[in-house]
């Protein structure tokens, strides 16, 4: 399963 | 977090703090690629747009220092040292960065939402931004020491997220493919560079290229 927009580095 | 992620981004405002610094003391800007310097600011705009909607205190404090440093940096090439860019070294086509990374953005992002194809572009682009300011080097065929610090801690970062992705997915399968892909080609294409640096500059010598 992806990140799914979940970006939560930088 | 994690401590190589920790790492990751203590490299990235040390490699911003070194290349102010040495602007502002040389008050010059030569050996810098603007063009790469642009593409930053391009990649921190286009996926940091979540500034608007998320916050969180430790990521929202960096993206808003890397797009206000990218931005400084800028305004100093452009402003006060412009004299002492030499655009007729700085040569590297950028637009077809751009291109690549605009067609992989709208071919696969997570979502077909302009934010997440924004933020797919931002990360395709940085991986390859430092491209002008490696030919550049290569061009000039030197660098001054401490450019080549700059460069080593910009290349250190994404470094660090590799063993940072591993971890996040060992311990809470978190895993985020093009981030991944981007950031190991990222790292590929500073291993030349790594080797001179750890082969000549640390060992004190000037970095030429052979």
């Amino acid at each position: 399963e992806g990140n799914e927009g979940n970006h939560d580095e930088l | 977090m994690n401590i190589f992620r920790l790492a990751g981004d203590l490299f990235h405002l040390i490699s911003i703090f070194i290349l102010i610094h040495k602007m502002t003391t040389s008050k010059s800007c030569s050996g810098i690629s603007f063009k790469s310097q642009a593409l930053y600011l391009l990649v921190y705009v286009t996926r940091y747009l979540d500034l608007f909607w998320t916050f969180a205190l430790y990521n929202s404090t960096m993206k808003i220092i890397f797009i206000g440093s990218s931005a400084y940096v800028l305004h100093l090439m452009t402003g006060p040292f412009k004299p002492t860019h030499d655009p007729n070294i700085d040569t590297f086509k950028v637009r077809y960065l751009i291109g690549g990374a605009a067609i992989l953005a709208l071919l696969f992002p997570y979502k077909w939402t302009p934010a997440e194809v924004l933020w797919t572009f931002s990360i395709w682009l940085e991986s390859v931004a430092i491209l002008p300011q490696l030919f550049m080097v290569q061009r000039t065929g030197a660098a001054e020491t401490i450019t080549t610090h700059y460069i080593f801690a910009l290349g250190a970062y994404r470094a660090l997220y590799i063993p940072n992705w591993i971890y996040r997915y060992l311990t809470s399968t978190f895993w985020d493919p093009l981030s991944i892909i981007a950031g190991v080609i990222q790292t590929v294409l500073y291993s030349d560079f790594f080797y001179i640096y750890y082969t000549k500059v640390l060992q004190g010598r000037k970095f030429e290229l052979p």
